[in-house]
């Protein structure tokens, strides 16, 4: 494409397409997005991530990845949605407008590069990280496991050949490490949502214990809210909950270790489907998909700019 | 390119904790290469599993011995990453 309006958001990309999307998207608005590149893969590719800002310094902030498991296209695909649609509502619709003129948005649409070329190019099923195991043939670390919140507790595994392996250490992976990173050095984000498929789920902490959150009515309400949003634009049920009472125990997840960092609107949604065809999703349903899930992000951003802590 | 014709996508429904186990049993046999999409978490959530074609009858198999209850949800992965690749293509040439 040569601008981002010409951008097809209806199909599914490579990541070589969609970091050229990103190069373009900064080009086309340099007052309000940048590029930051907060690490490289394994395999030695760049993370990057985009940052929308209206200016200021270290502004409190709101993080949103997708794509952290590489076969789960329709969330990279979102992505690169919120992306334009970012630059494309900044100074015309009053909720976004507001968050940014208060708060910057972080943005990893593909927050495991080597899982989601190693998707296109051999392997349209491949969920973990390209990382070796010394002492094992099995490749890749499940990098929804490998967070540093209960990690080696039940809810991940120990066997490298499992889709759920946790790593041998926290962060282990580059690619959580990165985050990590970025999270502790920033110091002032406020909100964390991370963004897998599928099920249709919105959830908050915790994962590995079912103790509550001690702001989980809170993040009920909040989570509620969002839903009923997001149901709105096209009838998508969905539910949510804590992630151990809604789906199953998970440990070394990463909203547990943003919350224990004290990050208090940490979340997670599975977007679409409920299981007709999963990962496989059609990319007829990027767009709505994407559209949906927009209006519960600006329920939650919204939220955390009017709700400062 | 890996390739997945006739591999299936099954939904599981487990009724209780003993089916749960059994389904968990068969998480552990890495030979049957089996992929979890919804992992067996407790009885009443569905259970979406991955299954190669050379271990489709085995595992259902297991399932009817057992009486737990599935239904196909994909027929075939290899299709529907057919129809995908073909769309993908058809936008890159447009």
């Amino acid at each position: 494409a040569l601008s981002t309006d010409a951008f097809n958001y209806a199909t599914y990309h490579t990541l070589d397409e969609i970091y050229e999307f990103m190069d373009l998207l900064v080009t086309e608005h340099p007052q309000l997005v940048s590029k930051i590149q907060i690490g490289s893969t394994f395999e030695g590719r760049p993370i990057n991530v985009l940052k929308f800002s209206t200016g200021g310094t270290n502004r409190p902030a709101i993080w949103i990845d997708t794509g952290i498991h590489s076969r789960e296209w329709v969330t990279q695909a979102s992505g690169v949605w919120f992306a334009k649609k970012i630059t494309k509502d900044y100074g015309q619709e009053p909720t976004l407008t507001a968050i940014l003129d208060n708060m910057d948005i972080f943005l990893e649409i593909v927050t495991n590069p080597d899982g989601f070329v190693y998707t296109h190019k051999t392997n349209r099923m491949w969920r973990k990280t390209r990382s070796h195991t010394e002492g094992s043939l099995c490749v890749g670390v499940d990098p929804n496991r490998n967070w540093d919140a209960a990690f080696g507790m039940p809810g991940a595994s120990s066997n490298p050949c499992s889709e759920t392996y946790r790593g041998k250490f926290p962060n282990s992976e580059v690619e959580v490490k990165s985050i990590v990173d970025f999270v502790t050095s920033h110091g002032n984000i406020k909100a964390f949502i991370s963004i897998h498929s599928y099920s249709q789920l919105l959830l908050y902490p915790y994962g590995y214990t079912s103790e509550p959150a001690p702001d989980k009515e809170e993040l009920d309400q909040l989570a509620k809210s969002a839903v009923t949003a997001l149901t709105s634009l096209h009838g998508t049920k969905f539910k949510y909950g804590s992630i151990i009472d809604t789906i199953y125990q998970a440990s070394g997840s990463t909203i547990d270790w943003t919350y224990s960092q004290g990050i208090k609107y940490s979340f997670t949604f599975e977007l679409r489907d409920t299981g007709l065809r999963g990962f496989l999703l059609p990319a007829s349903q990027i767009i709505p998909t994407a559209e949906e899930t927009w209006l519960a992000l600006l329920t939650i951003m919204d939220h955390t700019v009017k709700h400062p802590y | 390119n890996e390739n997945f014709v006739g591999h299936q996508v099954l939904r599981i429904s487990a009724t209780d904790e003993a089916q749960v186990q059994k389904v968990r049993e068969l998480e552990e046999l890495e030979h049957l290469k089996l992929d979890f999409w919804r992992d067996p978490a407790r009885a009443g959530l569905p259970i979406d599993v991955r299954v190669p074609f050379p271990t489709i009858q085995s595992v259902k198999a297991f399932l009817e011995y057992h009486d737990i209850s599935y239904e196909i949800m994909i027929e075939d992965v290899q299709s529907l990453l057919d129809e995908e690749k073909q769309q993908m293509s058809a936008f890159q040439a447009r």
